[in-house]
């Protein structure tokens, strides 16, 4: 999965992948303190390109501990769990599901937005492929705003962005490919060389996305994240990120 | 259509020389309204006059539309009237040696249309009868039954079964419900919306055996299926100016249940009813889940508990409650009144004391075989007092064994306190019907259901709120819709589930169906207004069941009887009045009225030996009271001699 970052303060979007092994399990966002954590699960291309196996989000995993609810999202269904009951909806239906002030509301084929007592949202949203396509599947991409009150402590591939680190970007210059200028990045105390690029955001057009502009950090945002990757990685779809 | 020259040929007349040329039943299934024609083409071979009958069996709930009856080239066609003016005119021209009528069935679920006539030797009579119902998704999939008992070897015997479903078919199943002998006769051609169901066996494997005379061929030919539902919660289907929205979500958890099994432990209970009945209580006892909740009432002339309160479904409490019921000898009278009112009670008890989950379902099943005889008899009374006493979120189901039991007083019991009823025989099948009924309710997956669309673009909608929603079946609600004017049309359910309460909306082009119809042939257009009709009726007959007043049932009457004749339907109100071209020979075919008992005992499958050959005895200008154990008989002769004056029954 490719990650973009939207740095505020800044105003500087930061983009980096993660690439890891099918079945794996991401840490996005681990808050102790509030009780909430979001975990993505990966799964697979259905075969191998150009010697790589690319990997997306299958199933993200929501856990809301002080409410004991937990939202498994999949790209079949979207269930709500809360200790032993589950409710659950497919992404044919359009629909919510209420309980104890935390709202999922799904939009036929499209996205699932879960609300927290107003001050929290998520979006999820559903890619889907055309189901006789040779290499691609089904998979979800999720969106966090930064508005979301999460507490200092919050960490995560994503959760450690909600404090925003100082980032300076400077001395831009042509790259290898020249519509790919390069730039070295401060950031974290680490000296980055990041080259600039598009990603999409899908929010507003899922099929073909719009253009953001970003700067990427090579080698799964090594320096830019805090550790390495495979930190992030946890055993449980709710399981909350030990510290290192 | 008419005796064709290609039926002749090889002979299949049995010794009293009358041979069926052929039996056929064709039924198509269009989104769960299924329309189904029964043929048969028979001839007297003998050269003298003998009755020939025609009786087939129709589901209870189904309603017959048309019948026609063709005697050597003479065509009896039929039309649906007001009960009163049927009757007139069949007084003006009663058919010589001929009569038609329905009958009440000792099958389960069943009536019984029957057509009998004097027939001189060497002639030749045709049969052909139309009814359409509506198929109920009950434990999963939909069941569609033909009774198929042609009575002797038929040149040519056919069903032949079509299934348009447009939300998909999940699968088609066919049993081998006709036994061993026709296995592998049976063709089905399943596509992703479509299925073809064929069952043609030749006269060689109808045989009994290889040098027998007699039929295989008897009992119900079944076709299960389900259509594809693992995707969506909801369809909404509209064409033609109606819509259909078919609702049976899955995907979700059991709401507990408080359950009050209330069982009748009186005299008549003793014998294989008692033992069929603790070998049911013990799997369904089995099979409450341990967020459950329960106790056992059972009730003679008095009335005992096994616990005074309601207990959590632990595995020890279970077993604990298997052995009390193993241990009841049944004896005594019957008390349904106090046992009910206990019952309740402990309900209460249960939720003043705060002991129930607030999304938990609370439910009384009650079993019984026979009407109170100790204790409240009068059974308005024993109504009223439960109706009085029951919390309004309290379902009371009713299971009636055999047919000493007043079935039509545990239906209104059940019916008015938010349940259903079934009845049950007292036989070796009664544990296995119990526990199919116990199924059908055990797993609430809803509460409090409700269906919302725009005011304005709807209308004349069907009951669109539901106490429950049951896994493994299905809610429908139909209503008109003003296609003209409007583009879509949405829906948004609302709903209480294990853990959450659920806002599910549902969007539907009303165009959305014509493609697809289009491509149809076999597909009525008229599925949906004819579908949105029986609800109605459905709907409309089970409130005039309940209706407090009698200004309110002659109201529901007198609609009840405007969508029957404009429906052209033979409902509890109107009768087929069948007639020859030249209108001077009728016959009148009549739905049986429930009763207070019902027509058959407590077993299946009783011999109509003593079936009347000649005309039905209601039929006659001055019908006679047989004795009771004539099974066609009884329903008959009360019919005439209790309605034949008023028009509804109020």
């Amino acid at each position: 999965p490719h990650f973009i970052i939207h740095l505020l303060k800044s105003q500087e979007n930061i983009c980096f992948n993660i690439d890891s092994e099918p079945g794996k399990i991401l840490n996005l966002v681990s808050d102790p303190d509030s009780g909430i954590v979001v975990n993505g699960q990966l799964i697979g291309a259905k075969k191998h390109e150009n010697k790589k196996l690319s990997t997306y989000f299958g199933k993200i995993g929501f856990y809301f501990k002080n409410k004991g609810l937990k939202v498994e999202i999949s790209t079949e269904m979207i269930t709500l769990k809360d200790g032993s009951y589950s409710t659950a909806l497919s992404w044919s239906d359009t629909g919510s599901i209420i309980r104890k002030r935390l709202l999922v509301s799904v939009k036929k084929d499209r996205s699932v937005t879960i609300t927290m007592d107003t001050e929290m949202s998520f979006m999820v949203l559903l890619h889907r492929v055309w189901k006789n396509h040779p290499v691609n599947v089904d998979f979800l991409g999720i969106y966090i705003p930064p508005t979301n009150r999460f507490s200092p402590s919050a960490h995560g591939l994503i959760g450690q962005f909600m404090s925003e680190p100082e980032v300076h970007i400077y001395n831009e210059r042509p790259g290898q490919d020249p519509e790919k200028p390069e730039a070295t990045m401060e950031v974290k105390g680490h000296k980055l060389t990041v080259t600039s690029g598009l990603q999409k955001d899908y929010r507003t057009d899922q099929v073909f996305g719009t253009n953001v502009h970003c700067w990427f950090v090579h080698n799964s945002g090594k320096g830019f994240i805090d550790g390495h990757y495979k930190d992030y990685l946890v055993p449980h779809l709710y399981s909350f990120l030990k510290n290192p | 259509s008419t005796l064709n020259d290609e039926d002749s040929g090889e002979l299949v007349a049995g010794d009293d020389k009358i041979s069926i040329y052929s039996y056929k039943v064709q039924s198509t299934i269009m989104s769960r309204l299924v329309d189904t024609m029964i043929q048969s083409k028979v001839e007297n071979k003998a050269k003298h006059a003998q009755n020939l009958v025609f009786d087939v069996q129709i589901p209870k709930g189904a309603f017959i539309h048309n019948f026609t009856m063709n005697i050597n080239g003479i065509t009896f066609t039929s039309s649906i009237r007001e009960k009163s003016a049927a009757r007139q005119q069949y007084a003006q021209a009663r058919a010589k040696g001929k009569a038609a009528g329905i009958v009440r069935s000792n099958a389960l679920d069943m009536e019984n249309f029957k057509a009998e006539l004097n027939v001189p030797g060497g002639m030749k009579v045709q049969f052909e009868i139309h009814y359409q119902e509506v198929m109920r998704r009950k434990l999963g999939s939909y069941e569609y039954v033909i009774p198929l008992q042609p009575g002797r070897l038929a040149k040519h015997l056919e069903v032949d079964v079509r299934i348009i479903e447009p939300q998909g078919l999940r699968y088609v199943h066919v049993p081998n419900s006709l036994g061993d002998h026709f296995a592998g006769i049976t063709t089905i051609t399943k596509g992703e919306k479509k299925a073809h169901v064929s069952f043609k066996p030749t006269v060689a494997q109808q045989r009994k055996c290889p040098t027998c005379s007699t039929t295989a061929v008897d009992g119900n030919f079944v076709v299960m299926y389900d259509v594809h539902r693992e995707t969506k919660a909801g369809e909404l289907e509209i064409f033609n100016g109606y819509f259909i929205h078919y609702f049976a979500p899955d995907n979700l958890d059991p709401l507990p249940k408080n359950i009050l099994f209330v069982i009748d432990v009186s005299g008549s209970m003793w014998g294989l009813k008692m033992k069929q009945t603790v070998e049911a209580m013990k799997t369904i006892l089995g099979d409450l889940r341990s967020d459950d909740h329960f106790s056992v009432v059972d009730f003679n002339h008095n009335v005992r508990t096994w616990r005074d309160d309601l207990v959590a479904a632990t595995a020890r409490q279970k077993e604990d409650a298997k052995k009390y019921i193993q241990e009841i000898h049944p004896n005594g009278g019957t008390n349904i009144n106090e046992a009910l009112l206990r019952a309740i009670f402990i309900l209460k008890e249960a939720s003043n004391m705060g002991m129930l989950d607030p999304n938990s379902v609370s439910m009384i099943i009650l079993v019984s075989d026979g009407d109170p005889t100790v204790g409240e008899l009068k059974l308005t009374k024993i109504q009223k007092n439960v109706k009085q006493n029951i919390p309004e979120d309290v379902s009371l189901f009713s299971l009636g064994i055999g047919f000493d039991v007043d079935y039509d007083f545990l239906d209104r019991l059940a019916h008015e306190n938010h349940g259903m009823a079934q009845r049950i025989f007292g036989n070796q099948e009664t544990s296995s019907q119990m526990k199919k009924f116990y199924n059908q309710v055990s797993t609430p997956l809803l509460k409090k259901v409700e269906f919302n669309y725009p005011q304005g673009s709807v209308s004349d909608v069907t009951q669109n709120s539901f106490d429950n929603y049951f896994g493994g079946s299905e809610i429908v609600v139909a209503g008109k819709v003003d296609a003209n004017n409007v583009q879509h049309l949405q829906s948004i359910i609302t709903a209480t589930s294990s853990n959450a309460e659920l806002v599910l909306e549902t969007l539907a082009d009303v165009e959305g169906l014509d493609d697809f119809l289009k491509k149809e042939p076999h597909a009525d257009p008229k599925f949906t207004e004819k579908l949105w009709a029986y609800l109605t009726i459905n709907q409309l007959l089970a409130e005039r069941n309940l209706a407090p007043t009698a200004a309110l049932k002659r109201n529901i009457t007198r609609s009840i009887l405007q969508m029957s004749l404009d429906h052209h339907i033979v409902t509890p109100f109107t009768a087929m009045l069948i007639e020859n071209p030249e209108r001077n020979e009728r016959m009148l075919a009549d739905s049986p009225q429930d009763q207070k008992t019902g027509c058959c005992p407590g077993t299946l499958g009783v011999a109509s030996n003593g079936l009347d050959k000649s005309i039905p005895s209601w039929a006659k200008p001055t019908p006679t009271a047989k004795h009771p154990s004539d099974v066609f008989k009884g329903p008959i002769v009360s019919t005439v001699s209790t309605h034949i004056t008023s028009v509804d029954n109020d």
